[in-house]
């Protein structure tokens, strides 16, 4: 699964997400991918976009999880990010988030996720472990 | 703080010993995409531009699980997803089970400008796709023979597998989430 978030000068955040699924899936799976939600979510306050285990992504619904507990509990982005991952059993998923504050979280809880980041400040990042 | 872009490009089993051969190509492509996108943002498009544009580009590119390279599913063809938010209007597009369209995440962007409604999926994401006159390919365009062996190693182990996660031998036990997922 591939994704890409963005918050541009104007403050304005999306979210984009595309897969083909699992291997060796039954055909007509839907995945969390297509499910707004689920794997893919943009609102005023983050961009959120998912990829690992669909069925896992779905039950948690963890794109709008994020976005909610920014929106309802005041979470910084980071939180809201670290929150929702470690709320899903381990080896199931990982998500790239950016908040329209230009704050970024990329936080998995599979063994890799290859990942990349950059900011206007300057900070830029490219990996596949945690200690990457 | 400005503008801000994140990518990714899947996750799992990552193994630390993933050769270089199977490692480079794919950090090369994050690399060139973040370039890509921040080029874009630099310039002035809109994040909603920006998301589309990368993620065109991941899935173009046969290392990911998305566009050409996508796996396979157990009768050995291929059902991509995609989709899109914009977070200032809250406007959304997706498809799914789509198998000749070469971008499914601009085909997404299309349901979200073009429709009033959000999802589209198999015929009718594709017979929107021709009104659209959006690139389609014969879906042999979108299998690489990794993906082949991928399948093939799936069956043996009767498992699902998420992105680069590794085959395991023999029959999983009953309790198995993976096994239906």
């Amino acid at each position: 699964t591939v994704g890409c978030v963005a918050v541009d000068a104007s403050r304005n955040l999306a979210s984009a997400t595309s897969t083909g699924g699992m291997v060796n899936k039954m055909a007509g799976r839907i995945g969390d991918t297509p499910v707004i939600g689920a794997g893919t979510y943009a609102n005023a306050l983050c961009a959120v976009s998912a990829t690992g285990k669909g069925e896992a992504i779905i039950r948690h619904t963890v794109a709008r999880d994020v976005a909610a507990l920014m929106e309802h509990q005041g979470l910084t982005l980071r939180d809201a990010a670290e929150h929702v991952v470690a709320g899903v059993p381990r080896g199931n998923f990982g998500l790239v988030a950016v908040s329209v504050s230009g704050e970024i979280s990329m936080p998995h809880n599979t063994t890799g996720m290859f990942r990349a980041c950059a900011t206007e400040g300057g900070y830029s990042e490219v990996g596949i472990w945690p200690d990457d | 703080m400005g503008w801000a872009i994140a990518l990714h490009g899947g996750a799992g089993d990552i193994p630390r010993s993933l050769p270089p051969e199977r490692r480079e190509p794919r950090l090369a492509t994050l690399r060139r995409c973040l370039d890509l996108g921040v080029a874009a943002l630099q310039a002035g498009r809109t994040a909603l531009d920006v998301v589309e544009l990368v993620v065109r580009e991941l899935e173009n590119c046969p290392h990911f699980n998305a566009g050409r390279g996508s796996v396979l599913t157990t009768d050995g063809t291929v059902e991509m997803e995609a989709s899109i938010m914009d977070g200032t209007t809250m406007g959304c597009g997706a498809v799914s089970g789509v198998s000749t369209v070469v971008n499914a995440i601009s085909l997404a962007r299309l349901v979200m400008d073009k429709t009033p409604h959000i999802y589209l999926a198999f015929q009718g994401a594709e017979a929107f796709a021709r009104d659209q006159g959006v690139e389609t390919v014969d879906p042999s365009h979108f299998i690489t023979e990794e993906n082949i062996d991928r399948l093939r190693q799936a069956k043996q182990a009767n498992r699902v597998q998420i992105d680069y996660t590794q085959p395991m031998e023999g029959q999983p036990p009953k309790d198995d989430n993976s096994r239906t997922g």
